[in-house]
């Protein structure tokens, strides 16, 4: 989901 | 994963290990600014809260270990070794870097992903990752002669965020991935190196030392 993907960087 | 992204972050991490050479040999923090350290440790903490509640990821978990206690330990070099906290550079060191963190996190508190504690915080280092070198940049400029390790350690830590707008846009049309928040302190963040990258390709053309206006 779009949270989880904003953590997937650094 | 893409090869801008990796040599994004081994940037970043190339920009923390010439600072950590610089103290260690060194023994001087001389034109390094102690606030914008002091920032990148808050942006750290507030960004990589996720460790606690987010799966460990064999990629990001060592990064944002070795990021957090680095610049942790840059820290506490500058402010307790005995003989490097003597040349940190007290007087010049004057931006007033607090001024920062009440408009990133007011904007984090209004622009963020979701509502919630984790989201609002790593907005808040986004926006506060995108302003922290505002004080290493002022303190470069009232510095007399700036030490080759001080210039490459700012010119790597540009370059990484720069890197990443590329890893960014890669990901938009290979990925079809936005993402408004970092993207925007981003570009930010890169552009106020603009400048200083100038004045750092110029120095290294006409190999003369670096100096800003």
């Amino acid at each position: 989901d779009e949270i989880a993907d904003s953590h997937d960087e650094l | 994963m893409n090869a801008f992204r990796l040599l994004a972050d081994l940037t970043h991490l190339l920009s923390i290990i010439i600072l950590l050479v610089k103290i260690r040999t060194t023994k001087s923090c001389a034109g390094i600014s102690l606030k914008t350290q002091d920032l990148y440790v808050l942006v750290f903490i507030s960004r990589y809260l996720d460790l606690f509640t987010r799966p460990l990821s064999l990629y990001n978990t060592p990064f944002k270990l070795v990021f957090l206690a680095t610049s942790i330990t840059i820290v506490y070099y500058m402010r307790y070794h005995k003989v490097v906290k003597q040349t940190y550079n007290k007087d010049s060191d004057t931006f007033k870097h607090y001024f920062l963190i009440l408009p990133c996190a007011v904007l984090a508190f209004f622009i963020n992903p979701k509502f919630t504690f984790i989201e609002v915080l790593w907005s808040f280092s986004i926006y506060l990752e995108a302003v922290a070198i505002l004080p290493q940049l002022v303190l470069l400029q009232s510095s007399s002669n700036i030490d080759n390790l001080t210039g490459n350690y700012v010119f790597m830590l540009g370059a990484y965020r720069a890197l990443y707008l590329l890893n960014w846009i890669y990901r938009f049309f290979a990925e079809d991935v936005v993402r408004w928040i970092p993207w925007i302190a981003g570009l930010v963040q890169t552009a106020l190196y603009a400048d200083f990258f100038y004045y750092y390709i110029k120095s290294w053309r006409n190999n003369e030392r670096l100096k800003l206006p």
